[in-house]
This record gives C-alpha cells, structure tokens and sequence, in this order.
C-alpha cells in the first residue's frame, strides 16, 4: 500500500483538488484507490455529493475508538463514489471537535495509522487530503503517509507560509523511525503574471530540489469537475490541468536519484 | 468602535486579503485602524513582514490571562504597520495550541469581546482576520464583531461550504443578544469563465439579498500588493480590485433598509 498525504496550512492552495485528480489518475491506471478526508469542512466529501454534516458514518468513527480499532470498523466507513476503483472514507463536520479531547485523551496521533494497517491489502494506493490547520487530523496524516505532497501557491502570502510548513515537518520528521519524502508543488500557476513567475524562481531558489520540476497550471476545468461532482480525469482526460497532474504522478511513482 | 470580522470556513477565498484592502481604505479615509490577525497561521503578519513564529507579542497574550485581562495588556501588544492610521495586533503559531485548552478553561470564547472592551476609546474600526477552521478563535472574532463579512469565491465548492458557515452562525447568534447581520461577499471572480457567472446566479437565487449587490473581481494587484508588503490602496488606489472594495466599504458604511 502506498500512502501519499497532501497537507499545507495555508488554505485554498489546492490540496483537495491534488487528492481527486490524483486519486482519480491511480485508478484510472487500474489501481484500487481509498481518498480520506480527514478535513472537518469536508469539501472531498462534498466533491462526491455526501453531506459532512449529515453523513453518520465517517473518520470520525476511527477517533471514537479510544486507541483499539475494531478489525471490521474502517471497511464499514467507506462509500463507493462511482468512478471505478476509487472509493472514499468520508469525513463529518464532528472531526472538528477533536482538537478538544487530543490533549486529554493522549496517543490520537496514530489512529490513522493503525487504520491503514488494518485495510493494508485492500488497497493499493490511499490518498489523504487534511485541513489547513495545525492540529490531530494534519498530525495524523503526516505520520500515517509515505510520501507527502505539498501544494503552494506561487505568491507571496503563500511562499511565507510553506517556512513553517516545512519546519513543522522537520520536527515530526525527528520522531519517526524513516523521514516522510516531501515534494513542493506549485499550483494555480498562471504564466502569464509576473507575480507567478517571480515567486516561482524565489520557491526554486529556496528549496532547490525539493520543489517539483513542473507547475500545475490554472486551469477552470478542474473547478467544472468539482461542479459536476466527477473526477477531473472523467471530465476531460486532455485539459491542461489533468495533463500536469498527469505528469506529477509520473514523478512520484518514479521519483529520481 | 465598529468592529467587522471577516470568516469562513473555506481556505483560500481572500478573508485576509479583504481585511487588509477594507483597513487601509478605511484608514486612508482619515478614521483611526486596528487588524487584529486571529490566524495561527499569521497571514496578515506576515503580510506586514513581521514573523508569527517569532514574535513576542501577540493575541496569544490575550488568551493567557485566564478571563481578567489587564487594563493596559492590550495596547501593549499594537504595532505599527507604516500605512497611516492603520495599527496591528498579530498573531503568533502558539495560538494553534488555544484549541486543546478551551475545553478545559471554559468561556475562552469572549476574550476578544473583553480585550475590544478595553480598547473602546483608541480606534475607530476594528477587522478582524480569522483562520479557515470553525473553532476557539473564529468564535471569538464572531462573538465580539457587530458586522461579519463572509468572502465566498463564485465556484462549487465554496458555496457548498457556506451552507455551513450559516447554519453555525445561525446557532451563535441564538446565544447572542443581538445577532450578528452578515453578507456575503462573491471574491476572486473571473467574469470570462462560465463557472464564476453560473456559481453567482445560484448565490444570489440561494441567498438573495445577504449576498453583496457586487462583486470583488480577480486582480493581480491585490497579490503584487502582499509581495510588496503593504496595503492594496497604497500600491494602485485605481486598481479594479481596490475600486470594488472601496465600493464595498461604501455598502458596509451606508447599509441599505
Ligand atoms: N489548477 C487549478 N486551476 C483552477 N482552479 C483550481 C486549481 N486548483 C484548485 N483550484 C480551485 O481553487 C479553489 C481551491 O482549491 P481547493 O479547494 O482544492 O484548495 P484547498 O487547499 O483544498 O482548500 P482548503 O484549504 O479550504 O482545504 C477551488 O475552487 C478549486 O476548484
Ligand atoms: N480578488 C483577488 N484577485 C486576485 N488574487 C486574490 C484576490 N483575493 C485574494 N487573492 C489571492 O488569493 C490568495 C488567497 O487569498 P487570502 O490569503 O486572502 O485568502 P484567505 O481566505 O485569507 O486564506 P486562508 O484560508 O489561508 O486564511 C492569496 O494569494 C491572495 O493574494
Ligand atoms: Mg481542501
Ligand atoms: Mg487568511
């Protein structure tokens, strides 16, 4: 099974929009593929047309468990969402009152962990999109993920932001046994800008290698398919966005050197 | 004092942007300005090139008085932007800590109605900026504003989200004396894609007159403006972006029956 996590604490840089198209590339390929919203807003959730608030079975169910998972629990979570081989762990608007009960209860940090060990050979990729918040759900998908995909935005606000990001990561990264590899994304690229162009050289110059070789250009297709509620590859296997998620994908399944 | 919070749960749909467009114009306008940045992720900190990660003080210092704040904390805690008339009390990452003790503390929710108190007399107008996360510190900024400012952008899964956002404050203003008026601002919209015009037909058909009579169109020097650290009207006061929020300014000070 492998783990991607897609996490940035700066808001609307397209960490959702990165799990669907991904997501729904893998499965394309013939993989079967679980999405996670672990996002208390819920906007993977809503993508696929299920209700974060009203939907009774969700993540939320992993975290009610006080630290022992029940071996039949996270396959009962998950819902089908009509593209073949992707299916979806939904999330309900109640994650966001985890944050409360993290520091009494202890040891939350893992639980999505221990859930992927439990659906290890049902999938072959897990895709998990989180909030834009420092809290349990970003701790957990951190810690649960093989390899983490951090989208920014090429623009100032969002270039200051990723510091922290990645010093975040630096920490967590002292407490696992292997390092997370992280790649920097950048998104809602618009060659046409100079602010883009310049914050793209600035994101290059500051984390060199770290930071994808390409751009994810802006492209209002993949906002169609968020309003169509499909995968952006079932809408149009040849608009520019999904071509650059193409071509992301090619990176992390054959990372270089 | 007349304070306006700006709030909603979807990252990425301009709240810091509008809070610091909206200060300045009010500032350049001769009225006496305070930001207050209730992000743990520090946007409008940075924005003003001061450090969320490092700085002293903060409205973190609010938050660690245990409900009595000193008469003379708060304006200790003000800095300077360099835009005149126009002030800031930051934020710091340690408020992302505030979460896991509120349960504990208990009536953490009216520190920033408490600490407005104090500094009735010093501004004129208070924004409040506020994370993407339905928590302590957006019920703070909601709890204390007279006015609150939702910035919805014109695309499906935004306004999806803004189901939320109402209902929530539908339930807190049953707890306030007062409810709080809102309205819904359409931001980042691109007059030339089909999205933008469809999403802001629904808006309208679903919430007709809580949603602004107009719109804060894309303009990429609302973003040339955060890389060059100061407010939008004192980079361009005729850009296309500055002029809708200066008639947004308008809408909010002259409101309507
Ligand atoms: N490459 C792109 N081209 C055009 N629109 C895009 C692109 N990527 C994302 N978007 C749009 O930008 C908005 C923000 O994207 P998205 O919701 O995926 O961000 P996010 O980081 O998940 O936000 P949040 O912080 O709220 O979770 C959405 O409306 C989405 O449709
Ligand atoms: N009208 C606009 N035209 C062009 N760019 C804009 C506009 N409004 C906001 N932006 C840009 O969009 C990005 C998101 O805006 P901003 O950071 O203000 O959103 P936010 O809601 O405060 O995000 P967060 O949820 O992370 O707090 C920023 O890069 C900002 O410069
Ligand atoms: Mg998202
Ligand atoms: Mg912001």
């Amino acid at each position: 099974m492998h783990i991607w996590a897609v996490a940035n604490q700066k808001g609307g840089v397209g960490k959702t929009t990165t799990v669907v198209s991904l997501a729904g590339l893998l499965a394309d390929a013939g993989n079967r593929v679980l999405m996670m919203d672990l996002d208390p807003h819920g906007s993977l959730t809503s993508y696929f047309r299920f209700d974060p608030d009203s939907v009774e079975k969700s993540a939320y169910n992993l975290f009610q468990t006080s630290g022992k998972i029940p071996a039949d629990l996270p396959a009962s979570l998950i819902i089908k969402t009509g593209h073949p081989n992707l299916s979806l762990l939904p999330a309900s608007t109640a994650l966001a009152t985890l944050e409360r009960h993290a520091q009494a209860q202890g040891g939350m940090g893992l639980v999505i962990s221990k859930t992927l060990a439990i659906l290890w050979d049902e999938y072959d990729y897990v895709l998990i999109d989180s909030p834009p918040v420092l809290g349990v759900l970003m701790i957990n998908a951190l810690a649960a993920c093989k390899q983490l995909i951090i989208p920014v935005q090429t623009e100032f606000l969002a270039i200051k932001g990723l510091e922290r990001m990645v010093r975040t990561l630096t920490m967590i990264n002292r407490a696992r046994k292997r390092p997370v590899p992280f790649l920097i994304v950048p998104t809602l690229f618009d060659r046409r800008t100079q602010a883009s162009n310049k914050s793209l050289r600035s994101l290059k110059d500051t984390y060199d290698d770290l930071v994808w070789h390409s751009v994810i250009p802006v492209d209002t297709k993949l906002r169609d398919a968020s309003t169509a509620g499909i995968a952006p590859s079932a809408l149009d296997p040849n608009a520019r966005g999904i071509k650059a998620y193409e071509s992301l994908m090619e990176s992390l399944l054959n990372p270089v050197g």
